[in-house]
């Protein structure tokens, strides 16, 4: 179960402070995963007590809104992103960065889809570069528009593995020692995907899948 | 005690914010926070609840799991806000989840919003709730009532007490997950500060 509770003293009328938390918590708690499960007790509250004394916002296109909303969605991404790197038994955060799809909603559905892939998880736990198990956890995200297979880019910790469709040829010991580096410090693994020339963009987190995630739940009475 | 998520070094996107060193939930204007060991948890080594009340009243949102089975928490914090936007108190405990419960764990919801209500002498509508632990199993009510008693009777604005609600809401968490930040907007400083607990049954779906 994830909870959150978030405190302000932004001053934001109850009816724009609902658009927000709404806004950022589908950007930063609903594109976090561990396991997979989604919990019965799952929440998100916000407060805002207006007492920083500045005027109050009533208008969610306003620049004075814009900033608070960024605040705030940087607030829950730190708290989200959190969990992700202390999931059950995890050696590290596991971050996907997808570009080019029709929408941010595609976007982030495709980020989501790779970060929970049970198999690239245990790969990466296993310090293993596969771009064959990112390329299938994107292809059969649920988008609304179709994904082109032949559009598709993957890199990961910077290091090319897929460009248009195509495998590359690329140094696989190098692409193994950055998963090793990175996990051994419990550092944050980045797969960067690009779909196409969309302006959608959309980020997901997640983790690696170890042998101490089954002990853990094992005995964990349920 | 837990360690500190490492929130500030390597999981905060940069941006015009700075961090408020180790603070948390009290760091904006106008909150109090207390945390208090009730013994609902199964190893009752650590403090497993926590109490957050505004000062005033606040613009108040919240985002719930879609999950069809939700706990009582859940559907109490949802009818509270259909109502109205405004909040001024959440209670959270770990240990038992309040979930599958049935009617009687309605029941129990309820009696911990009247308690609060009582201990602060707000209106119990203004009051929220979440719950981690255990799923299908009632909290320990002989036990967690008295505890919201005394969390009402220590709430303080301080960050140690900030930092010890972070910790008391976790459950198989490593770390507690606290963080606040500054912003200035138009020549005001505006703070945030946040909490999070979880670590596995994590894959939100929250609407």
């Amino acid at each position: 179960t994830m909870l959150a509770v978030v405190t302000s003293d932004a001053n934001v009328s109850p009816d724009v402070w609902t658009k927000m938390v709404k806004r950022v918590g589908t950007k930063s708690f609903n594109q976090i995963s561990v396991d997979g499960d989604t919990s019965t007790n799952d929440s998100l509250v916000c407060f805002a007590s207006g007492r920083s004394g500045m005027k109050q916002i009533t208008d969610e296109n306003s620049p004075e809104a814009k900033q608070v909303e960024e605040a705030l969605n940087a607030i829950n991404l730190g708290l989200a992103k959190a969990i992700a790197w202390d999931g059950e038994g995890a050696t590290c955060l596991f971050e996907t960065n997808v570009k080019g799809a029709k929408d941010d909603e595609d976007a982030r559905t495709i980020a989501r889809s790779v970060i929970c892939s049970s198999l690239l998880k245990a790969a990466i736990f296993g310090h293993d570069p596969n771009w064959g198990r990112i390329a299938c956890a994107a292809g059969y995200a649920k988008t609304k528009s179709a994904l082109d297979q032949n559009r598709l880019n993957i890199a990961m910790g910077g290091i090319t593995l897929m460009k248009d469709g195509q495998p590359v040829d690329f140094d696989e010991k190098k692409a193994s020692t950055y998963l090793k580096e990175t996990t051994s410090k419990h550092g944050t693994v980045v797969v960067d995907i690009e779909v196409g020339n969309g302006s959608g963009y959309g980020q997901a987190w997640g983790c690696d899948l170890s042998y101490d995630y089954v002990k853990i739940n094992a005995e964990y009475t349920t | 005690e837990l360690a500190h998520a490492p929130i500030e070094k390597q999981l905060l996107p940069n941006g015009p914010w700075k961090v408020i060193p180790n603070a948390g939930v009290t760091a904006p204007e106008g909150f109090q926070v207390s945390a208090y060991k009730a013994g609902l948890r199964k190893s009752g080594t650590r403090a497993d609840c926590a109490l957050i009340v505004a000062d005033e009243s606040c613009s108040c949102a919240g985002v719930f799991t879609l999950n069809a089975v939700c706990a009582a928490p859940v559907q109490f914090c949802k009818k509270q806000l259909e109502v109205k936007s405004t909040s001024r108190a959440i209670l959270i405990n770990a240990g038992q989840a309040n979930a599958a419960t049935g009617v009687l764990g309605d029941e129990d919801a309820m009696t911990c919003a009247k308690a609060v209500s009582d201990v602060t002498g707000l209106d119990s509508s203004d009051v929220l709730l979440m719950s981690t632990g255990v799923i299908g199993r009632r909290i320990k009510m002989d036990k967690f009532v008295p505890a919201i008693q005394a969390l009402g009777e220590h709430l303080e604005r301080s960050d140690a007490a900030s930092m010890a609600a972070a910790t008391s809401i976790c459950t198989t968490d490593v770390v507690r997950k606290t963080l606040a930040i500054e912003v200035d907007i138009n020549g005001t400083k505006v703070k945030f500060g946040g909490m999070s607990k979880g670590s596995g049954m994590i894959h939100p779906n929250m609407g």
